[in-house]
């Protein structure tokens, strides 16, 4: 057996060797059987996408144009695999899209593209592709990247959908605030979570959890961003969905109840520095409708305003929240007949759609803006732990 | 050796789906 040697990092060139016939056991090892909460968690982010790069700069380097296909290819499917297998799993979603947008932006940051050079030291323009163009392979991956996103959307709604309506509509946190309920409505119980299982803690525990796990694996912040709106979208639509069904949530304090929910759900994102997410702008419809909720709706005046208030709101919507208002005390009464007219009327040539419920499934278009790294390929380490002792360091 | 970087040459590579058929025949063995 050959002496091991210690070499020093700048000896290194960023590659990693390896025999054709290991490329099953790398995919296997690396991908297929790697735990994200496993060993995985003490990796460094992106770990396997970095590898999986060094694999194919050596492969590049050999010119060896089927080692490289054969390697892009299984590494795809190997993903695919393991999202078909484990994909309703949270972190194996965050933890694969993770590591798919890096190795795309690998594939970027090194293609030898000057528009992907502009932030590389020397040392790491040194480490670009030489002899092949990956451009029709980093379209497969961002469409790979798109796909495993639109899971991921679905697996965090699936966590997140049982809270939303116990949470931001049914649990009442300000004390004192609805007074007495109208006879009828004080008992309904819509939802298994009434005794109180679940609260806007509930939803903020769970936005903590997904976003630490998400910054554990190394997520793009671009991308992060782009969850979180879309997990904002989901409560807001849900949220607002279930208030125009239910005229137990139509009332005055109800109002109040859900703006001081949206409060809360602003201070996490302030927070978590995500104020520029777009998320808040997607709970607009919900804010207006507790607004709504809450404002005069007597006058021509309070018409007026209400109108000019309600710009995130369909017609149908302010109508129906209108026609579902409950007073809750004797000092408020229902909305007029005439009022409903008066607001229908002023209405009239808005050209919104007759669409009364939020498409609450709606999935935004995601993008994977480009971010490179700055993590020196020649220092990176490989842990005895991923069992890839088959890999040469080049 | 510099002039070599110009010339990457364009490795061409099927869809999504197509990579998936291609790929059920070579790793149905591993168990």
């Amino acid at each position: 057996r050959p002496v091991n040697i210690p070499r020093k990092e700048k000896d290194f060139q960023g590659m990693l060797e390896y025999k054709k016939e290991d490329e099953p056991k790398l995919v296997k090892n690396l991908i297929l059987e790697l735990k994200p909460r496993g060993v995985a968690v003490n990796l460094i982010p992106g770990l396997p996408a970095y590898i999986l790069f060094m694999c194919v700069r050596h492969a590049d380097y050999l010119n060896d144009d089927q080692k490289v296909r054969s390697l892009l290819t299984s590494t795809i499917n190997g993903i695919k695999k393991v999202l078909k297998k484990r994909g309703d799993d949270f972190e194996t979603a965050s933890f694969w899209l993770s590591n798919t947008c890096r190795f795309l932006h690998c594939l970027k940051q090194y293609s030898g593209e000057e528009a992907f050079m502009k932030h590389n030291t020397p040392r790491q323009n040194e480490h670009c592709l030489t002899n092949f163009d990956l451009a029709e392979y980093r379209q497969v991956l961002s469409d790979l990247a798109i796909q495993i996103y639109q899971q991921l959307v679905r697996v965090l709604e699936n966590l997140l959908q049982p809270m939303i309506v116990p949470a931001m509509l049914e649990h009442e946190t300000i004390q004192g605030v609805s007074g007495v309920k109208p006879p009828g409505l004080r008992k309904r119980t819509s939802s298994v979570a009434d005794e109180g299982t679940y609260t806007l803690d509930s939803i903020i525990r769970q936005l903590n959890t997904f976003h630490s796990i998400q910054c554990q694996h190394g997520m793009d912040p671009e991308l992060i961003k782009q969850v979180v709106k879309q997990l904002f979208y989901i409560v807001g639509a849900v949220t607002l969905n279930n208030l125009l069904l239910r005229k137990d949530m139509c009332s005055w304090s109800k109002g109040m109840q859900i703006r001081y929910n949206v409060s809360q759900l602003e201070e996490w994102l302030r927070d978590k520095n995500l104020m520029n997410s777009g998320a808040k702008e997607t709970l607009e419809p919900l804010i207006q409708a507790a607004q709504l909720l809450q404002v005069k709706k007597k006058t021509d005046e309070d018409a007026e305003a209400i109108c000019s208030m309600c710009t995130a709101l369909t017609t149908a919507q302010i109508v129906k929240v209108l026609n579902l208002y409950t007073p809750v005390n004797e000092f408020e009464e229902r909305v007029s007949i005439g009022f409903i007219r008066t607001i229908q009327i002023r209405l009239r040539d808005r050209k919104d759609s007759p669409q009364l419920l939020m498409d609450a499934k709606h999935i935004f278009p995601v993008t994977f803006p480009f971010n490179p790294s700055s993590v020196a390929l020649e220092t990176i380490q490989i842990p005895s732990s991923l069992g890839l002792g088959f890999l040469t360091r080049v | 050796k510099g002039q070599r970087q110009h010339h990457r040459v364009l490795l061409k590579a099927p869809t999504l789906a197509e990579m998936e058929e291609m790929n059920i025949s070579e790793e149905e063995d591993s168990p």
